[in-house]
């Protein structure tokens, strides 16, 4: 499943 | 960006700075586990590799360049500038019985199997773990100094802040990542030995010494 996450934490 | 996230990364921040003052004006690293330091490292490493790939914010990129570097910095000081004072006797955890599992896990169990997305998920896991080696030094030498309790308890604090911060992105915008959460979970329960030590010896004026 591509749903990456948005990586918008550290 | 919610209080408690910020919150966490500020306390992230002090840890790291403690321990890289703590070495610099004591000359010394002693207590602190350098092998613990070279996985925290390699979790920044490979979590902000997307430093050059994408622009989030300034305070994002700056973070991270700070994190990244001061990381650094302090696995040079152990084991370069202060290595005489590297207690590399104490620090015995065989840290490939962490990376290894861990390694294995990102390629199992991620968001996404794409080199970027698997490195992060290694980070991820390996930053639930990487404090490890440094408790089992200090249950080794039965004690650590105040500063590195203090170290200790920013740390511990910061992914727990994380944890408040994830319950409130999931309340209010929906937002939750399984994987970061569990592995935070994992991170912050590793802490709780060493939290109810802080609060009930160092928090009192007492020097953390474990029954040896």
């Amino acid at each position: 499943d591509t749903d990456t996450v948005p990586k918008d934490e550290l | 960006m919610n209080i408690f996230r910020l919150a966490g990364d500020v306390s992230h921040l002090v840890a790291i700075i403690i321990l890289l003052l703590k070495i610099w004006k004591t000359r010394s690293c002693a207590g602190i586990s350098g092998k613990s330091q070279i996985l925290f490292a390699s979790v920044f490493v490979t979590r902000y590799l997307d430093l050059f790939t994408i622009f989030i914010s300034l305070y994002n990129s700056s973070m991270k360049i700070i994190y990244i570097s001061c990381s650094i910095a302090t696995v040079y000081l152990v084991y370069f500038k202060f290595k005489a004072t590297y207690d590399g006797n104490h620090d015995t955890f065989r840290v490939e019985f962490l990376v290894v599992p861990v390694g294995g896990l990102s390629f199992l169990v991620n968001h996404d199997f794409s080199p970027m997305e698997i490195l992060w998920t290694f980070s991820i896991y390996l930053e639930s773990v990487a404090i490890l080696p440094q408790l089992f030094m200090i249950s080794k030498t039965g004690e650590a100094e105040t500063i590195t309790t203090h170290y200790l308890f920013f740390l511990g604090l910061y992914r727990g802040l994380y944890l408040i911060n994830w319950i409130w992105r999931y309340y209010f915008e929906g937002f939750f990542d399984l994987i970061a959460i569990v592995a935070g979970l994992v991170q912050t329960v590793l802490y709780c030995d060493f939290f109810y030590l802080y609060v009930t010896k160092v928090l009192k004026g007492k020097k953390l010494s474990l029954p040896a």
